[in-house]
């Protein structure tokens, strides 16, 4: 079955399973060790290499695998990490198991719009006001949902290796509770791209940054250093706005929703063409918001939305029917077009429900018949649903003006 | 009764030609 439709058929809201959106997926590091090799490391060389790949490879406790950064020297540097979700994903947690110390400072940003622009998601640092400049003890209200946090948890140098850095999205956000109806988290959860900036190590602050040349680097060094990863998780659903069950790999490749409720898009992010009745919107727990048909009688193909049709039907229509086929018009193409009268013997929908007025060219004062019964205007002294017959008691003359004239 | 269809032959088009080309 469908988890899209119910057993009656009925719509209602669906959404992807929840998995770890950074499994398989591409990672870019701006610092990786092995290049040249050194003692520990050498990236032509599988056994000794390090490379990002690891850090979103298959997780195995027993024999983890760690991306690891080139060793460092002197001030602290920043080290990047970036993985691409390949589309948007509604993220709950971000979390990152270290094979080296955790850093002593660092910060997660995320991206919505492919790596084009970057916003913060969550600072890490034992002195958050001096590097970040922001509290360690900042609240969210429901006024500033969508800020970025300074925490001081999750930096301590122990334990040396496993430690984790983990930030939940919605954790002591107040519209938590409400999610369905704020779309202040919504956009504060998507996210194309995840972002971590590794910004100090805990040497610098412990040791003072005295400078310690060793060929190798290492923790054992006073001040080299590294930052080593093992897994880089991202916890979330990919986004597909409540109307598609899975995402699915498109002809090119992409990663797309697989769309329901007549959406299309790569989050169902807006109407199929010709559903487009009422606005495009998220489904809810309650309600699927699937998107509607215009209701065109079978006489167009193309339909446009009008909002203020819309509020004026009381929110219920606001599809616009475009070039009506058959000799029809109005919104619906419920009517007949100029020149046309509705055949009452045949459904709105039948392509024949409009037939031609037909008007005499002679007996008719114009070429348009009451839409409704089909009849002709008709010039004096002439009848008939074309006008083309003289009234009785009069009779047909020899001048195209007046063709029927009274009989003396 | 039902009268007969106006018959467009014993129209006179001399001054309505014009007319007459319209249909």
């Amino acid at each position: 079955p469908d988890p899209c439709y119910d057993e009656k058929g009925a719509p209602r809201r669906c959404i992807p399973e929840f998995v770890n959106a950074a499994f398989g997926k591409e990672v870019h590091a701006s610092s990786t060790c092995g290049k040249p090799p050194t003692r520990h490391c050498d990236a032509s060389d599988p056994r000794k290499a390090h490379p990002a790949s690891y850090l979103t490879d298959l997780n195995n406790v027993a024999n983890m695998t760690c991306w690891r950064s080139e060793t460092l020297h002197h001030s602290p540097q920043n080290v990047t990490i970036t993985l691409s979700l390949g589309k948007k994903f509604e993220v709950i947690y971000v979390s990152l198991q270290f094979c080296s110390p955790r850093p002593e400072s660092a910060a997660v940003f995320k991206s919505m719009d492919y790596g084009k622009t970057w916003v913060p998601y969550q600072y890490y640092s034992s002195q958050c006001r001096k590097i970040y400049g922001k509290s360690n003890k900042a609240a969210v209200t429901k006024q500033n949902e969508q800020e970025a946090l300074c925490t001081d948890g999750h930096t301590d140098l122990y334990p040396l290796t496993g430690g984790l850095i983990a930030f939940s999205t919605l954790e002591g956000r107040p519209s938590g509770q409400d999610f369905d109806n704020s779309p202040v988290l919504q956009d504060w959860v998507t996210a194309t791209d995840i972002r971590v900036i590794f910004s100090r190590p805990h040497l610098f602050r412990e040791l003072g940054g005295r400078d310690h040349e060793d060929e190798e680097g290492g923790m054992s060094s006073s001040s080299s250093y590294y930052y080593a990863v093992g897994e880089f998780q991202v916890g979330g659903r990919c986004k597909c706005n409540g109307h598609a069950s899975r995402c699915v790999k498109d002809k090119e490749g992409k990663l797309v929703c697989d769309c329901k409720h007549n959406t299309e898009g790569p989050e169902c992010d807006r109407c199929k063409p010709f559903h487009y009745d009422r606005p495009w919107q998220r489904a809810t727990a309650r309600e699927a918001n699937e998107c509607l048909a215009c209701n065109c009688n079978l006489h167009a193909r193309r339909c446009r939305f009008n909002m203020e049709l819309y509020k004026l039907s009381g929110r219920t229509s606001g599809g616009v029917c475009l070039n009506c086929r058959h000799n029809t018009a109005g919104r619906h193409c419920h009517y007949c077009k100029e020149g046309f009268y509705r055949d009452m013997s045949k459904s709105i929908t039948d392509r024949k429900a409009c037939k031609a007025c037909d008007c005499h060219p002679v007996g008719a004062a114009g070429k348009t018949c009451n839409q409704t019964t089909g009849q002709c205007p008709c010039k004096d002294g002439v009848t008939g649903l074309t006008c083309n017959r003289c009234a009785k008691g009069y009779q047909q003359s020899r001048s195209p003006v007046a063709p029927c004239i009274k009989i003396p | 009764d039902v009268m007969p269809t106006l018959d467009m032959t014993l129209f006179d088009w001399t001054d309505y030609e014009d007319l007459r080309l319209d249909m």
